[in-house]
């Protein structure tokens, strides 16, 4: 094993902004939520507040589990619960501020971390992909 | 931007074995298929031949995209196609003696990688977890 020394740049230039990421409400129900997550294409999304505060994750996965019953998916309950019902609370979090190295560190289990200013509002999201292609790109063989 | 050097190290001992992974066959049901992709709680998985070989990635989106209606989630579909009618069929592969600069900048833009051997058999998968945790090993501030 090699060890590398990396100037510890911030993450500010990598970051989605808030506006360019899917989300969904909290009070949005479960069927709205998969129809966002289909259309978008992505795994899994943030769940924001009304004052733009990031309160979960919803993904394919966490809704679909819901609706598996013992003999067959059951589709028709996804009206029956909201995005609060299932969502992860559990996420990874990081300033905006914060240097590389913890983004990098917090990306080793997150397909994505929830970028967040000094008050704690959603300020956009920090993915693998961002985190991958700087590497690729200061990294010289 | 500051420049690293990283000794080409192989990406031999960051395979998921074959045996790890969670995979389906062509002509599996898409109803297979995604009660697989449920159960184990992946987005997305390969797509393997009884003799051994990686023809596609099968992905919750890929398969709930197809049933999506006008109006609602067709879900009485999914018995209706199979897994090589949706699955994708270009994805990223590594040979197992490459060098991880190779597996790196594959993983930019892929999840994960499948790995074959100099005969084209599958033998394990590359993940961006693993990637992104052997470099924190060896990043160091
Ligand atoms: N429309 C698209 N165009 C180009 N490439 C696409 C794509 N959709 C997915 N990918 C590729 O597949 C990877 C995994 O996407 P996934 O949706 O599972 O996982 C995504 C998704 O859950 C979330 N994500 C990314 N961008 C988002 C956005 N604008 N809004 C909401 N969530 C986003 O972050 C995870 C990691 O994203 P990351 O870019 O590292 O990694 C992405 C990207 O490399
Ligand atoms: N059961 C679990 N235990 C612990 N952590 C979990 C987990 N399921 C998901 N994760 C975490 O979430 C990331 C994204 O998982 P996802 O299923 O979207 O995307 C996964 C999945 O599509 C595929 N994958 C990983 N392991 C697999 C396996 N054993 N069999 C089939 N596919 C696998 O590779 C993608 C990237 O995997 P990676 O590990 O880099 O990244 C994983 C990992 O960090």
């Amino acid at each position: 094993m090699q060890s590398l020394t990396l100037q510890d740049e911030d993450i500010a230039r990598l970051i989605i902004d808030a506006d360019d990421v899917a989300c969904v409400h909290p009070q949005h129900s479960a069927e709205h939520a998969l129809l966002v997550l289909i259309k978008s294409g992505y795994s899994a999304i943030p769940v924001v507040t009304t004052d733009g505060r990031v309160v979960g994750i919803i993904s394919k996965t966490l809704i679909l589990d819901r609706i598996l019953g013992l003999e067959r998916i059951e589709f028709e309950a996804l009206s029956t619960f909201t995005v609060q019902d299932v969502m992860r609370t559990e996420f990874h979090r990081i300033g905006r501020s914060e240097p590389f190295l913890r983004a990098l560190q917090l990306s080793i289990d997150a397909p994505f971390l929830c970028v967040e200013d000094e008050s704690g509002k959603f300020v956009g999201l920090l993915t693998r992909h961002g985190i991958l292609a700087y590497l690729n790109g200061v990294i010289r063989k």
